[in-house]
């Protein structure tokens, strides 16, 4: 349970109408209405002021305040369109409309790129990779020798740097998921085709209070 | 999967940090 009734969730910075959310986002109103629930849930756990903090979103994540990813942290910047250290809740449904079943290939393939565009130069850089595939190898308590991560990083280049020129761009990256189509099926959340059906306790809040 | 059959971004894309999946879980 959230800090706040839904209600007044409408007084929170950064507060946006269902129906805008939904004009915009693959979501229906009613969608973004039983999002609402998930997002106070988390935007309150542990700074009760309806925004989402890193500390918090690593909460809802790994049921770890203080457990530290690379991925996670990127995944909450991109989410954190105003760049302002909080995830607002018109954020939190614009940015997990990407993951949803129904958006655009296109919007999954970008995001990715983004994700993994670390220092945002518009490239994603042999060291940028490295530092993932590392970063990687350190969550998951595998060890591989330093030749053997050079070796799969420039394989990997190999393939996906098409031109040569040492970093891959949104053209060759596009290039090689369509090759790869495996690398974006994690931007897609089977649970956001039918949020109201997988979550019935968000519907019957969400009717109760439509019919306030 | 054995990481040395996969190219480094099928490798990083099984971070658990890439799993919003979690956020729904209860």
């Amino acid at each position: 349970m959230g800090c706040f009734a839904s209600k007044s969730l409408k007084r929170v910075p950064g507060y946006e109408e269902p129906t805008l959310l939904a004009a915009e986002t693959a979501f229906s109103v009613s969608e973004v209405e039983a999002l609402f629930e998930l997002f106070n849930k988390i935007s309150c756990s542990i700074i009760r002021d309806g925004l989402i903090h890193k500390e918090e979103f690593q909460l809802a994540l790994f049921r770890n305040q203080k457990r530290r990813n690379l991925f996670a942290d990127r995944v909450f910047d991109l989410f954190d369109y105003k760049r302002n250290g909080v995830i607002e809740f018109g954020e939190f449904i614009r940015g997990l409309s990407v993951f949803h079943p129904n958006a655009s290939y296109d919007s999954k393939v970008s995001f990715a790129y983004r994700l993994y565009d670390l220092r945002n130069t518009g490239f994603i850089e042999r060291e940028e990779l490295k530092e993932m595939v590392l970063a990687l190898l350190h969550e998951s308590d595998l060890v591989l020798s330093e030749d053997l991560i050079e070796l799969i990083v420039d394989k990997t280049f190999s393939e996906a740097d098409s031109n040569g020129d040492g970093k891959i761009d949104l053209e060759e990256w596009k290039e090689f998921v369509s090759k790869n189509p495996s690398l974006i099926r994690n931007m897609t959340l089977p649970y956001l085709k039918d949020i109201t059906g997988a979550f019935p306790s968000f519907v019957e809040q969400s009717e109760v209070e439509e019919s306030e | 999967a054995s990481p040395l059959t996969m190219n480094a971004f099928q490798l990083i894309s099984t971070s658990q940090g890439l799993n919003l999946g979690s956020l729904f879980e209860k």
